[in-house]
């Protein structure tokens, strides 16, 4: 399934 | 890490550099928005609530406490340091961004991946920093010109984000799980929003003239 939102961007 | 990312959060780093030379050098912040400063605060402060939940490298949280850190400094001189506050144009920058504030959080709650706090706040934070360039923008037309600096912030401020745009683009074709929607079309709006300064930017940089916004 989707991965939840990687926040790997500033 | 992609070119256009990296390029991006560097260009981001140029401009807020350029805006504390700006007032650490001329110790004055006219044609500065004060209202957009605080938005970008705002939006550091929303974003990056998993500063010290999710390690992600050493250059993502050094960059994410040099924003929050930059952002709030530039707050503070324009509203506490004697010297810089007094240039501060009060009576020009009147755009009632708390009504940006509202509207990004109405949003958020209703457009978000997941309805947890910290995804609704990432969401806040990302269409807030798609509207927070608008009280620089009504600054800059009322204050007629623009000072080389101020125009090279707001330059610098823009182009991050069309770095950014390119990032997107670069991603979703080399990585299968890709889909960041609200990143990609909040940095769409916010990238068409400095359309028209891109424009008047390019024109007085090819006539070598004062950069000058229509009023």
């Amino acid at each position: 399934d989707q991965l939840a939102n990687p926040k790997d961007e500033l | 890490m992609n070119i256009f990312r990296f390029a991006g959060d560097m260009t981001h780093l140029i401009s807020v550099l350029v805006l504390l030379l700006k007032i650490y050098a001329t110790k004055s912040c006219s044609g500065i928005s004060l209202k957009t400063q605080e938005l970008y605060a705002l939006v550091f402060l929303a974003r990056y609530l998993d500063l010290f939940t999710d390690f992600i490298s050493v250059y993502n949280t050094v960059m994410k406490i040099v924003f929050i850190m930059s952002s709030l400094s530039i707050v503070w001189c324009m509203r506490m340091h004697p010297m810089v506050r007094r240039s501060y144009d009060k009576e020009l920058d009147t755009f009632r961004h708390y009504f940006l504030i509202a509207g990004c959080l109405l949003g958020a709650l209703l457009v978000h991946e997941k309805f947890t706090f910290q995804e609704i706040f990432w969401a806040f934070s990302l269409y807030l920093e798609a509207v927070a360039i608008l009280p620089q923008l009504v600054l800059l037309q009322r204050s007629g010109n623009v000072d080389n600096l101020t125009g090279q912030y707001v330059f610098f401020l823009g182009a991050y984000r069309a770095l950014y745009i390119l990032n997107w683009i670069y991603r979703y074709f080399t990585e299968k799980h890709f889909g960041r929607w609200i990143s990609c079309i909040s940095g769409l709006v916010q990238t068409a929003l400095y359309g028209d300064f891109f424009y008047y930017y390019f024109i007085s940089w090819k006539n070598n003239a004062k950069l000058q916004l229509p009023a």
